[in-house]
């Protein structure tokens, strides 16, 4: 497998790649080495565990760059948060249904700070803007009172999540990088009135 | 409208209907009101306020059963009860978004006992049978922890429920008499995760 030095440059070749300033479509590794002063074979070596590079061309630059970034865990799909931790909140923290779905809660934020009842940490708001950033998560599941929604989903697509499971029965008026999921469990209680009622007409005719 | 009076008379009727002893399919408000020794003008009164006679024949005595427990709201299903006031159970509790549905969540019941800190009651499960049959309550909206699920919801059906919104990981094993509906939030909580990974894919292209 690859190697723990491998880990460690892979994202010093992310940050090169996404900073440095250039017109050209592609890079070589020798490029890079040349850049970053490090040995050509061990970066050729380095860049070979994540893509597939064209000979004598080296890497389309941003197919590269996707490539680091969906290696180093960039686009983490699996994970998820919890903001707004009340009753709703810790019954979907406590809920072992998600693992089944290969999705991880990782923590539920709340205004009210740390806590440590539940299984899974509860951490203050204030610490949720560098949690997300450093792992790159991008799946909110938001369980605050209808009042503050709004407020809170700006402020999760400020540190760069992408999806919201909303659970406040409000409408959320976000960019386009944001899909939002509302979820009204009323719906799903007034289908299975409708069922009853017309299980009751059927026996009746 | 109708009268106070006739809304006391009219589970008189309904109990003599449902216990007396015929093979005759038709009933006439006069037999009714032999039987019952009340006044025949004023049975015929009350009953055409809850259904149309046939001249000379009467009433179909299935259909006036019918009609009657329909007009005393013997068939509620427009309302429901919370069973397991846990975290999940008391945000249900307190989620406004059923009225729109035109469905009244009266109260949840917990084996821990009664306590006034929602909006709505909570009461002590061994209150539940009694509700339950006193109210006609036909749905119920099951929060017990997943090892509890099976025998609360048999308890629920002998108690007369029609219908579940289950929230516990379970299968539930009941009679052909009760409607389930299983309820997992992962899936939903999914589907997001999907929509966002097609929404990088198309990205990418
Ligand atoms: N969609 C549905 O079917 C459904 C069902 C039940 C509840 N709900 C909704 O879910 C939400 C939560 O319900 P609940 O019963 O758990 O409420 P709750 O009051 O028990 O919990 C809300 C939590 O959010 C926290 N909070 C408030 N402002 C915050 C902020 N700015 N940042 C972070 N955390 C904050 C509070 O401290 C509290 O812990 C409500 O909007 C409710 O209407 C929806
Ligand atoms: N379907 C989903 O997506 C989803 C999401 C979250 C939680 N859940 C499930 O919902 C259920 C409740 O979750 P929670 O976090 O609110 O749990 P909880 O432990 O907070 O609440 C359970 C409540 O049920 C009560 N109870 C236990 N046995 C009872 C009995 N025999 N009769 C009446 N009440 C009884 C307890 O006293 C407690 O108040 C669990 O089964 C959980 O797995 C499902």
């Amino acid at each position: 497998g690859i190697s723990g030095q491998t880990i460690k440059r892979l994202p010093l070749y992310l940050t090169y790649l996404k900073t440095r300033k250039t017109d050209e479509t592609y890079v070589s590794s020798t490029t890079i080495s040349e850049d970053l002063r490090l040995n050509p074979v061990l970066v050729r070596k380095d860049l070979a565990c994540v893509m597939t590079g064209k000979p004598k061309v080296g890497f389309l630059r941003e197919d590269l760059i996707a490539a680091l970034e969906e290696y180093l865990g960039y686009n983490r799909l699996d994970s998820a948060i919890i903001v707004g931790a009340g009753k709703l909140g810790r019954a979907l923290l406590d809920y072992p249904g998600f693992d089944a779905y290969g999705i991880e809660v990782i923590a539920a934020f709340d205004i009210s700070g740390d806590d440590r009842t539940s299984a899974r940490p509860v951490l203050g708001i204030d610490k949720l803007d560098d949690i997300v950033k450093r792992m790159h998560i991008k799946i909110a599941i938001l369980t605050v009172p209808a009042p503050n929604a709004q407020d809170v989903a700006k402020s999760l697509e400020a540190s760069g999540i992408e999806a919201i499971l909303n659970f406040a029965p409000v409408h959320l008026s976000l960019g386009e990088s944001v899909i939002v999921k509302n979820v009204n469990l009323a719906t799903e209680l007034a289908g299975l009135a409708k069922s009853l009622a017309e299980a009751k007409e059927k026996s009746n005719e």
